[in-house]
This record gives structure tokens, C-alpha cells and sequence, in this order.
């Protein structure tokens, strides 16, 4: 319903109140204190429908100014001055309004947050490319840096201010407002609000920033499909680049314990951003140069530990009511199961949905495929080495795992064994249990493999991850290492090693760079 | 072939917590200045 | 909400709010050429003093511009007496590069400011516990003495505080 007009002047005749306020030397906080109290003693700041419009047509107010000052003079500083204005009213009524008792003292943040993405959302269908994220920018910069430090004293308020504030970024994600994207993401990393979100709070902010940094990937995804980038987009990708080369340096157990569901939602022709999240490894651990002569990676105590994933590995195959039936074949291994005669089919797209996806697999569902069966696997292994520590190497691999995963190898077209090959190379990272463990999965395909199209496309797989520009995870190199190592593999005397002078070249080269 | 990640103006091998001085996604620069310190109101 | 991604994204429909590529496109080109300038995220910088000492007009009216030298504060930091005057830069001028740069030095010297207590703490000993959330041990710290008589200089001290434990949220 549309605002008394009234009631927009009497909002209007209060803003500027408040500026003369903020005009006053700094020192003494009692006019603004007085007139908090005002608009709370007139109901102003109740949380209420009143509430909303009373917050609504000061943002819009300062919006507006903006865009007047802008035009007229492209004076930066004094076009803010309202913005600037208004982000200091909502910091000092969260300072200084009086709660109920029992009360959060932040009980407004939300709603205010709540109001303002209404009116971004609301200016961006309307103004479509004439949009203009700057003020909206400054008004979040503002809020980021006052309202992020208020009352340091309490966790419980900060990791409030910071979960109202993810919140409110996921509502505005690139795929709801996309010409907000430039300055969403700015905002997202923001040095005032990413590492506080990732620090502290016993970890409670991480799973916010994954949603968010999911909802960036979502938002590039299709753009990235093709690998051959528009200026646009390529602008996009490399301040994606740079927002995760920070995590990689200050936060790199954040993107190891989300690496599954990042690698769900980067296209795989995005072979370098996925390596980025792959090459991350804990900071306390110390890697060993993978071109040490005769490293026994299987004596790595390392190599003994799980890595902790954090993302919900089995939502995949548990939304296709795939995982009793993956479960129930591990269990019984049962001849004749109609499981893997009907696995390829189970993991094909509809052909709208393929159409839309650009492939014709659920890529998600390979991934969560793969690595849900290898742990399970894994655990199997781990139980049986404890009861029975002298295992033959022929009894090491779960025989129930290993049949899906030569089903899917031999059985999948081209495409679905590269996207089932990408899921098993996903998991070699730093030493743990899963890169052993696919890192073995994969040399065994190798040599198990009776056609050569099979082994020429694990080569494959493993090469592009190695030809991009740095960084490479170490489990991908020590892999890859051991196939052109180890006589056993044959390696060089496969018949695509040598199939042009410039592939020769390549494997030569990309040999000599893993020393 | 991806690119040459040291060409984004940022300091890898740097012993400090880059994200201190991060200054936007589309800047080849650091933030210049450091974080905003909270000091007692009394030398305000 | 804040778990699984949903069972395939590639299949995620054009509903609710989700706009298709090329108006993605559009919507990206256009908030281009409005991209957040570094001045959007600034903050004034200025610093005013509460008490300006009335100087006559042969004094210099403006800092020194080696006050924004990193090196100038390095030196500083090398004094022995070097500290005091990081601490009054950092404290007595609040919002400047100065700050920052006197923050660095003390930094270097193994001081780190405490955000719930807006003072700088040193270790004394190695700490007794360390965690990921915290360390616990003895500290020195920055702190002001009132003084409650004639005899009692008011003034800056550093005082040791034992049993502290320094919780890494609250490390600036």
C-alpha cells in the first residue's frame, strides 16, 4: 500500500533533523541519544509495518540524493553524504534504542537488512540497466565497518551481526540482482566481513560464506562453460581468482572441508579456479616434495587420516533415491542386481534438464556417487586392516566398490567417463585417506583398463589438471608421477604418448616439471 | 591454460594474512592504511 | 538451507526470481560501468586533535611528510624509549597512516592489540595453554596509572597481568 504523504514528509522533516544532529562537533553523544529515543518513544522502531516504510523512505531518500548529486556534479564524497547519513542513524539506533527485556539489542538489524533488499530488488527490475549499485555499496561498506564492530564484548552479538549481514548477500546473490553482482562480491570479501564470518564463533560463519560462494559460482557457471571468456566475464573470474587465492593463503582449511560441493558447481573446463580449491591443504601440515626419489607415500602417516568434509556428501544420491540402493549393493555385493545394469541410465539428465546443463550427466550425482562409495570403502578397508592387519594387496580394494566403478568406466560414453574420471581425480589433494585411496583407484583403472580409448582418457584427465598454470594439488602429481614412474603402468609404450610430435613434447615436458 | 597467478597483485608468498590488506576483487593493488583500530573513546 | 546444494544445479529451472543468461549478460555489461570506485569504501581519514596546541605562525602548520615513512617508524621502533611513542601515535592519532604504521612497529616488537580491552598485550612467557580459540599465560600490558596522590605520577605503564588467557576473536 502506497505511504501516507504525510507520513513521508514527517520522514523526510526527521532525516534532516538527524543531519543536523550529525553536523554537531563530535564529543557529545546526548542529541543523538534524545533523538533515537524520540523515534522510539513515536513508535517508530518497533520492528512493525511502520518500521519498515519509516526505513524505506529514508533509503530511498538517500538513494535519490545520490543520484541527484551524481548527475549534477560526479562529486563522490558529497553524493554519499546521505547515504553516509542514513547508515549512521541505523548504527546509532542500534546502539542506542532501548529493547524490552528479553530482548535481542540487534532485534532491528534483520528487519532493516530485510527492508533494504526489498528495495534493491525492487530498483533493480525496475531500473534494469540503469541500476546503479553504488549507493547500495557504500551503504553496506558503511554498515560493515560501524555495525561490525559494535559491542565487541559480546561473541554472540558479533556472530549475529555477521550471520543478519550473510544473509542479507545470499538474498542479493548475483542470480536475484545480477547487476548488483560487481559490488556483491566486492561486499562478500570485504576484509570487514569475510575473515571475521571465517574466524572466531567456533566456525559458525563458514557454512554462510559457502552458500555464498556457492551462489557466485551458480551465478558463473554457465558463463564458464565454454572456457573461451568475454571480456565481462573474464573480469568476473579473475576477482573470483583473487577472493580465492585469499582463502587459499588465510583460510585454507575452509576450501578442504567444502571442496566437494565447490567442485559440484564449477564447470569442469574451469581446470585452474578448480585446482586453486584442490591445492589447499591445512597449515600445519608439511607437504613432501612429490619428485623425492623413492617416497613411499603409503608410509605418510598422513596418508592414514580422513580429511573432514564438511559438505553433504551423500544429498546427491540420497535426492535420487539411489543411496539404499548403493548402500544395499556395497552391503551384498548380490550377482545379478539389476544396480549396475541401470547405474549408467540413473545417471543421465532428462533432455530439458540436459539442454539447460550443457551435458547430458548430473554431474553433482557422479561426484557424490564416487566419493560416497569410496568412503564407504575406505571405512571397509580401515575395519578389515584392523581385524586382520597382514591383507593380501589383492583383498586392499572393496571388491563391491571397485565393481561400480568399473562399470561406470567401461559403460559410460565419453563424456560420462570424463565427468566420472574428474570425480575420482576431485579427491587427489593433499595426504588423507581419499587421495590414497582414489589415487590407487585410478592407477588400477589404468592398468585394469582393456581398451586404450580408457587409459587415454585417465592420462587425460590427469595432463590438463597439469598443464594449467600453477598451483597443482599435490595427490594429482604424486599420481601422475607414479603412472610415468612405475614400469609396471607401461606408460610410454601406449601408443597416444606418441600419437603427435607436439604430445610427445607435452608429455616430455610436463614429466620434466614433475622432476 | 589458465593464468599466471602471481599477476594479480597479490603477495603469495607473503608470511601475513593478505585478506588484512585486500583491498577489492578488481584491484591489482593492496588497501593502503590497515585495518580500522577500535581505540577507547576518551582519545576521540 | 545452508547444506547440500540441491541434487543436480544444472537442473535448476527459470523460476522464482532466477533470470536467464543474456539477461544476466546485459544486467553484468551494464554494472560494469558502475563498478564500486576504491573511494566508495573509504572512510575519512583526517585527524582532528581534541586539544590543538595554539602554535605560532612559525611552526610548521602541516606534519612532516616523513611522519608517513615507513622507514621513520622503523627507526623509531629501534629506540629504546621507542615504544611510548608508538603507543601516543597509535592512540593520539586514530584514523591516520601513522597509526597504522606505529601498529606495524609494535606488531614487529611482538605487541598485539586485544579489540575487547583496546590495549596491546606482550607476551612474558611462553604461553602455559594455546588453542585455536585462545593462549593462556602471564602478559605484559599497556596501561595508564591514574595516580592517586602528589607522589603518584599519572602517566603510561606497562603492567603484568599472570593467568590471562588472550582469545584470538579479540586479537586485531
Amino acid at each position: 500500500e502506497p505511504d501516507a504523504s504525510t507520513f513521508q514528509k514527517q520522514v523526510s522533516l526527521l532525516f534532516a533533523d538527524w543531519y543536523r544532529i550529525c553536523e554537531l562537533p563530535a564529543g557529545n553523544d546526548t542529541p543523538s541519544t534524545k533523538f533515537i529515543l524520540q523515534l522510539h518513544q513515536n513508535g517508530l522502531l518497533r520492528g512493525d509495518d511502520m518500521s519498515d516504510r519509516f526505513f524505506r523512505i529514508l533509503l530511498e531518500i538517500s538513494v535519490s540524493h545520490f543520484g541527484e548529486v551524481m548527475q549534477s556534479s560526479q562529486q563522490v564524497q558529497s553524493s554519499f553524504l546521505a547515504i553516509d547519513i542514513y547508515s549512521k542513524l541505523v548504527y546509532s539506533i542500534l546502539k542506542y534504542c532501548p529493547v524490552d527485556q528479553g530482548s535481542s539489542k540487534l532485534f532491528l538489524l534483520p528487519k532493516i537488512l530485510a527492508v533494504t533488499v526489498r528495495s534493491i530488488q525492487k530498483d533493480h527490475d525496475e531500473k534494469k540497466e540503469d541500476f546503479n549499485p553504488r549507493p547500495y555499496f557504500r551503504l553496506f561498506i558503511n554498515w560493515l565497518s560501524d555495525i561490525g564492530s559494535l559491542d565487541p564484548l559480546h561473541d554472540g552479538v558479533n556472530f549475529q551481526v555477521l550471520s543478519a549481514f550473510a544473509n542479507a548477500f545470499h538474498a542479493l546473490q548475483p542470480l536475484k540482482v545480477p547487476a548488483f553482482s560487481f559490488a556483491w562480491l566486492e561486499l562478500v570479501s570485504h576484509r570487514t566481513f569475510m575473515p571475521k564470518l571465517l574466524t572466531g564463533n567456533s566456525q559458525k560463519g563458514w557454512p554462510f560464506l559457502h552458500r555464498l560462494l556457492v551462489d557466485l559460482f551458480q551465478f558463473m557457471e554457465p558463463f564458464l562453460r565454454n572456457a573461451e571468456l568475454g571480456e565481462l566475464i573474464r573480469f568476473l573470474y579473475k576477482g573470483t581468482l583473487r577472493v580465492l587465492l585469499v582463502l587459499l593463503h588465510d583460510f585454507p582449511e575452509f576450501l578442504c572441508d567444502y571442496h566437494f560441493s565447490f567442485c559440484d558447481v564449477i564447470p569442469p573446463s574451469c581446470i585452474q579456479m578448480r585446482n586453486i580449491i584442490l591445492s589447499a591443504f591445512p597449515r600445519n601440515m608439511r607437504l613432501p616434495d612429490p619428485s623425492t626419489p623413492n617416497l613411499k607415500i603409503d608410509l605418510l602417516e598422513e596418508m592414514s587420516q580422513a580429511p573432514r568434509i564438511l559438505s553433504e556428501v551423500d544429498a546427491a544420491i540420497k535426492a535420487k533415491q539411489m543411496k539404499a540402493d548403493v548402500d544395499e549393493y556395497l552391503r551384498t555385493r548380490q550377482q545379478g542386481s539389476p544396480f549396475l545394469g541401470e547405474l549408467k541410465q540413473r545417471l543421465l539428465l532428462s533432455p530439458k534438464e540436459a539442454a539447460h546443463a550443457g551435458t547430458r550427466y548430473n554431474v553433482p550425482l557422479i561426484n557424490s556417487l564416487v566419493l560416497y562409495v569410496g568412503m564407504q570403502a575406505i571405512q571397509l578397508l580401515q575395519a578389515r586392516n584392523r581385524s586382520q592387519p597382514q591383507s593380501l594387496s589383492s583383498d586392499l580394494v572393496d571388491k563391491a566398490a571397485l565393481d561400480i566403478f568399473q562399470t561406470l568406466i567401461i559403460e559410460l560414453d565419453t563424456e560420462g567417463r570424463y565427468l566420472f574420471l574428474n570425480a575420482i581425480a576431485n579427491q587427489l589433494r593433499y595426504p588423507n585417506t581419499h587421495t590414497h585411496y582414489f589415487s590407487f583407484i585410478l592407477l588400477y583403472l589404468f592398468s585394469d583398463a582393456h581398451q586404450e580409448i580408457i587409459q587415454e582418457q585417465i592420462t587425460r584427465v590427469l595432463l590438463e589438471r597439469l598443464i594449467v598454470n600453477r598451483p597443482h594439488p599435490w595427490g594429482l602429481l604424486i599420481t601422475f608421477i607414479e603412472l610415468i614412474k612405475n614400469p609396471g603402468y607401461n606408460f610410454w609404450n601406449r601408443s597416444f604418448t606418441r600419437c603427435a610430435p607436439e604430445i610427445e613434447k607435452l608429455f616430455e615436458s610436463v614429466s620434466r616439471s614433475c622432476g | 591454460l589458465g593464468i599466471d597467478l602471481t599477476t594479480l597483485g597479490l603477495n603469495l608468498n607473503s608470511s601475513e594474512n593478505l585478506h588484512k590488506t585486500f583491498a577489492s576483487p578488481w584491484s591489482d593493488e593492496p588497501a593502503k592504511g590497515g585495518p580500522d583500530f577500535s581505540i577507547p573513546e576518551c582519545y576521540y | 538451507d545452508l547444506g547440500a546444494i540441491g541434487d543436480s544445479i544444472s537442473g535448476t529451472p527459470n523460476s522464482g526470481g532466477m533470470h536467464d543468461r543474456l539477461y544476466n549478460l546485459q544486467m553484468l555489461e551494464a554494472a560494469y560501468y558502475k563498478l564500486p570506485q576504491p573511494k566508495d569504501s573509504e572512510r575519512a581519514r583526517s585527524y582532528t586533535p581534541r586539544h590543538p596546541a595554539a602554535t605560532p605562525p612559525s611552526y610548521p602548520q602541516v606534519q612532516a611528510p616523513i611522519v608517513n615513512n615507513p622507514a621513520f617508524w622503523e627507526r623509531i621502533g629501534l629506540d629504546t624509549m621507542g615504544t611510548d611513542t608508538l603507543f601516543f601515535a597509535f592512540y593520539y592519532q586514530p584514523n591516520t597512516y601513522q597509526q597504522y604504521l606505529a601498529a606495524k612497529e609494535l606488531k614487529k616488537q611482538s605487541w598485539r592489540y586485544h579489540r575487547k580491552f583496546n590495549t596491546w598485550f606482550q607476551r612474558h612467557e611462553e604461553p602455559k595453554v594455546a588453542t585455536d580459540e585462545y593462549e593462556k599465560g602471564t602478559y605484559v600490558y599497556f596501561d595508564f596509572h591514574v595516580g592517586s596522590d602528589e607522589l603518584q605520577q599519572q602517566g603510561w605503564c606497562q603492567r603484568i597481568k599472570t593467568d590471562f588467557t588472550f582469545e584470538y576473536n579479540y586479537l586485531e
